[in-house]
This record gives structure tokens, sequence and C-alpha cells, in this order.
């Protein structure tokens, strides 16, 4: 389960402030995944006290609206990070950023598909560079688009590009996993899927053994 | 038995948090950071095991514009339905109580009983309306919140309740269930020439793939 609690001092209009509240909320906590399991108790509450002596924002479309939209995502995002890097059992963060896609709401789906995908995430703790369990889980997200415009890095290191494979050091890219598993870094996958403007950004872990462990002994 | 807020945090250490870059600059403090909000959490007894603190508190000295986004999960636990109810009905709320140890999912009519229970407690405490309390639950599904625990503990947590940077951490840390370290974060910005303060905390570590609405 995962839980949140949100406070501000601007002085924000209820309609206003429930819908900056869910546009965050999508780009953040709805954007990390560890086990693929959707818990009965998840939930975020926020309060703006208004107590800042800031003007009212009343319009989404203010640039006020949006200073604070902005503000808001980035502490939900921190937050939202914080709880995939502590995944059960996770050595490292996975980061992934799909680009390239004809929306937001699109880039997001395909590069959530990636953060959750279990083949992945076992690649990762394998410290395993491996490019086609990437490129499949953004093939299955339900977002179209042409394979022949995929392009897939880890870290630095391109290892796919206009949807053939590319030679690369598989040492060192493994030598990249392996790195971040050891300290607890992050990993980050960068996938483009066309020339599209819509970009996106979803967070997870790497599995391990000890998540099994972890949940084995965890008991209802 | 009750810890006090000044141990909360020994538990378990802070989380690294990986802000995006911007305009607004990190400061300390979480859910206090904000004018006009105190925190507070404490060891009530709930927990199965251990003593680490289970009960967070944060209210807000004004009636604030409240939000809510809730898990879409049809089997929703307890304190979720009823948060749902309570910001269908009102624009601002003024308490949210965390516990930990017990989700609340699954108890039926009696667990959303427990919630009812807990809610008008605390608004009593606070001198507030019941639905400006909103409740949230963490831990194990299909087990009841410990409630004599849960009420014998909030006279004290309210007198806990504290806006500075060691009230958020120990909110931070009682909400925590199996994390390994506790999430909280504030940032200060400019909003229209006005410097404003955003700050959060949050749990969570397993079961973790959010849709919530």
């Amino acid at each position: 389960t995962m839980l949140g609690v949100i406070t501000t001092d601007a002085l924000v209009t209820s309609t206003v402030w429930r819908k900056m509240v869910q546009v965050a909320v999508n780009r953040s906590f709805n954007q990390i995944t560890v086990d693929g399991d959707t818990s009965t108790n998840d939930a975020v509450i926020a309060l703006a006290s208004g107590l800042s002596g800031s003007n009212k924002i009343s319009s989404l479309n203010s640039s006020e609206a949006k200073q604070l939209q902005e503000c808001l995502d980035a502490v939900m995002q921190g937050l939202a990070k914080s709880i995939a890097w502590d995944g059960e059992g996770a050595t490292c963060l996975i980061e992934v950023t799909v680009t390239g896609a004809s929306c937001e709401a699109e880039a997001a789906k395909i590069a959530r598909s990636v953060a959750s995908s279990s083949l992945t995430k076992a690649a990762v703790y394998g410290r395993d560079p491996n490019w086609g369990r990437i490129a499949c889980a953004a093939g299955y997200a339900g977002i179209p688009f042409e394979a022949s415009k995929l392009r897939i890095s880890l870290g630095d290191i391109l290892l796919m590009d206009g949807g053939q494979p590319l030679p690369f050091d598989r040492a060192v890219a493994s030598n990249y996993l392996r790195k971040a598993g050891e300290t607890h870094g992050t990993v980050k996958i960068q996938i483009s899927i066309g020339d599209g403007p819509g970009s996106g950004l979803a967070w997870g872990c790497d599995l391990s053994y000890d998540y099994v462990k972890i949940n084995a002994e965890y008991t209802t | 038995v009750a810890s006090t807020a000044n141990e909360a945090w020994n538990y378990i250490p802070a989380a690294p948090i990986f802000l995006p870059e911007g305009s607004w600059k990190q400061i300390p403090g979480g859910v206090t950071a904000a004018k006009g909000f105190n925190a507070a959490g404490m060891y009530g007894g709930l927990r199965a095991k251990g003593e680490k603190p289970d009960l967070a508190l944060v209210t807000c000295d004004v009636d604030a514009i409240s939000a809510g986004a809730f898990t879409t999960n049809v089997v929703a636990a307890a304190p979720v339905i009823y948060c749902k109810k309570a910001l269908d009905f009102t624009p601002t709320a003024r308490a949210v109580l965390i516990n930990a140890g017990q989700a609340n999912a699954a108890t039926g009519d009696a667990g959303y009983q427990d919630v009812i229970e807990s809610s008008s407690a605390l608004a009593k405490l606070l001198q507030l309306k019941p639905e400006e309390v909103l409740i949230e639950s963490t831990g194990v599904i299909g087990q009841r919140i410990k409630k004599e625990a849960l009420l014998n503990s909030l006279p004290k947590l309210v007198n806990l309740l504290s806006p500075t940077i060691e009230g958020a951490d120990s909110a931070a840390v009682a909400i925590t269930t199996t994390d390994l370290v506790s999430k909280s974060v504030a940032i200060e910005s400019e909003v229209g020439g006005t410097r404003i303060r955003v700050g959060g905390m949050a749990k969570g570590s397993g079961m973790i793939h959010p849709n919530m609405a």
C-alpha cells in the first residue's frame, strides 16, 4: 500500500486544487510500480491552508496555477520515486523515460509497462542489458507505434535504434547495472517510439529473491 | 505504551529524495513546512511486532481546501470509502489520522464502523466536525484496526502535535510498514511573486501499483 499526505500554504480554490492534485498524482504516484499489485488502501490526501499570503488561484490556465502545479508535481514525484527506490527487496531504482509518443498519456502508459515488466525487472537484477525484454514490454503496452522507430538506451549506452539491435559493449552495460545495484542507485532506461511531442516517466525497481522472502513471511 | 515524538525517527532512516530539478529549493521539513500545519507520530500499540510508531496525525489550524486521490480497486478499504464520502460532502478538512499495522480492508461493516468511531473520537478531541477528519490505514489486509488502542492513544497524539520538523519526521516514520526508510520532503518556491511551500510524506514498499482517481 502507498499512502501520502501533501500540504501547502498556497491559496487555491477547491475545484482547481482537486484537478491539480489528480494531475500531479497521475505524473507521480500513478507512475510507480513495485510488484503490479494495486492495493485496497492507496490514498493521497492534499491540504491547502492558504496562509502564505499569495493571491487566490482560481483558474487552471493561470501562470500561478502552472507554477503551483510544477511544485506539486515535484514533491509528489520526489516521494513517489522514494517509494519505488524502497521497493521490497529492491537493489536499485529503475527510471523509464519514453519520448516521441503522440501525447503524455500514451508515453506514460508505455513507460509504466516497461517499469512493471517482471522480466525486465529480473533482467536488471541479473545485471543483464536485455533490450529485447524492454522492447517487448513497450510493445504490449497497448499503444500502437512503428517498431522500426524504436530506440532504446540503458544509461548512455545505445542498445537499439531504428528497431534494430546495435552492437554494444556488453560488459560495460552489465557493469552499469551492477554498479547501480551495489550502490542502490538508479538505472535509467530511455525509449523513443517516434517523432511525437508526448513524453512520460515511470519508476520501478528490480526484482530480487528477497521480494518473495519478504512477502512469504508477511502473512494475512 | 507510547513512545515520544523525539524517538520516532530513530527506528528507520530517512529516504533519499530524488526531487526533479526546477525553480524550487528543497527545505527542511515535510508536512509541517507549509504555514498552518502540525504533525505528530507515536507508538500506540497497533503493530503486531515491535514498538515503532504506528499512529500519525496531521492537522491544519484553518479549514484547508482538501483533495484526495484513492485506489480504484473495487475492494476498497473502509477508510478509503469514508474519505471519498467526506470529500464529496465538504471541500475542506482539518485533520488526517493515519494508522499502520492493520489495513482495515475487507473488514465489512464492522471495519467501516471502526473508521466512523475513530474520526468521531478525534473530531471531539479537536473540536471539529467528524467529516473534517480524514483517515488513512495501512498494514495487514483483512484485519480491523486495534480500535481500543487507537482511541486510547488519541489524547496523547493530539498533545504531541507540533509545527516542527520533528513533528513531520515522527509522522513520516509512524505511517511506515515494511518500508526500510521514511519518506518526507518539502520545497519552497515563488508563485505569483509570493513564497509558498509544498511539503509531503508518503509510505510504501510492497503492493505498489497505484491506480488512483
